[in-house]
């Protein structure tokens, strides 16, 4: 299962 | 006041479109310095950042203002621009509106009602890059376009000596490897293997406007976003693309 992840991740 | 001439309109609607593929609305930020502006996706997915230092214009003349514009609107107007054309932007505070003005045989001149997006500053975050990858902007654009055959988002794998993007459809397979010698790559930086993966409508839209004989900067990590930088006419593009991971 592949997940998109936001720029909020690493902020 | 704000008032800057660049030297081809033509050339800042390549950075005007890319903006607006990506992004609805941005802040333009300027001072004496130039014109800085960050601002992410809708989906909180991609962040582009803009820096046209006054280097980069041909008349600059500027105190501190925070420009609201609507990219549409501005993207429509730029795409009447011509090869000749020379591009004026020049703040009018009293009606509040930033005119477009393109100067050839005469002068043309669109006012671009703003939007009041103070306070909507965007933070670009520092990340820390083991691997850089500097590539032809062509060869980048070719081998993304090529991927888009196959599936709808890429692998990026990049060694000291190598870099490649994959993509695997359920039955066909792509891959693009450049290595240290070939003519596309100006440098490969980096001391360890990493892979990320990433959308690659996303991609293609941060490329859109690449052409033959820009030269593109990636920065690659282990599902980190991927940093891409290149200039267009003296305009220094950024932008950060969150990655896709497996769960």
């Amino acid at each position: 299962q592949e997940k998109q992840l936001t720029l909020d991740n690493f902020f | 006041m704000f008032k800057a001439k660049l030297e081809s309109a033509k050339e800042f609607k390549k950075v005007v479109d890319t903006m607006a593929t990506l992004l609805d609305e941005i802040c333009l930020q300027v001072n004496e310095e130039g014109v800085r502006a960050a601002a992410m996706d809708p989906s909180h997915v991609a962040l582009l950042s803009l820096n046209i230092p006054r280097i980069a214009f041909e008349d600059y003349q500027a105190d501190e203002h925070e420009i609201g514009i609507e990219l549409e609107a501005f993207k429509k107007i730029m795409n009447r621009a011509k090869a000749k054309d020379k591009l004026i932007l020049e703040l009018d505070e009293e009606r509040n509106r930033l005119n477009v003005i393109f100067e050839n045989q005469g002068k043309r001149k669109f006012s671009l009602s703003l939007l009041d997006l103070s306070g909507a500053t965007t933070k670009v975050p520092e990340l820390e890059y083991h691997n850089v990858i500097t590539i032809k902007g062509d060869a980048l654009k070719e081998a993304l376009k090529d991927a888009d055959l196959i599936s709808d988002h890429v692998i990026m794998r990049a060694s000291p000596y190598e870099f490649k993007i994959e993509a695997k459809g359920d039955l066909n397979d792509f891959t693009a490897e450049f290595s240290s010698e070939d003519d596309a790559i100006i440098s490969i930086e980096g001391e360890e293997e990493v892979k990320s993966a990433f959308n690659l409508e996303y991609l293609l839209d941060m490329v859109k406007g690449v052409s033959k004989g820009d030269i593109v900067k990636l920065y690659l990590g282990n599902d980190m976003p991927l940093k891409m930088e290149y200039s267009l006419a003296g305009c220094e593009l950024m932008f950060l693309l969150a990655p896709r991971i497996e769960e």
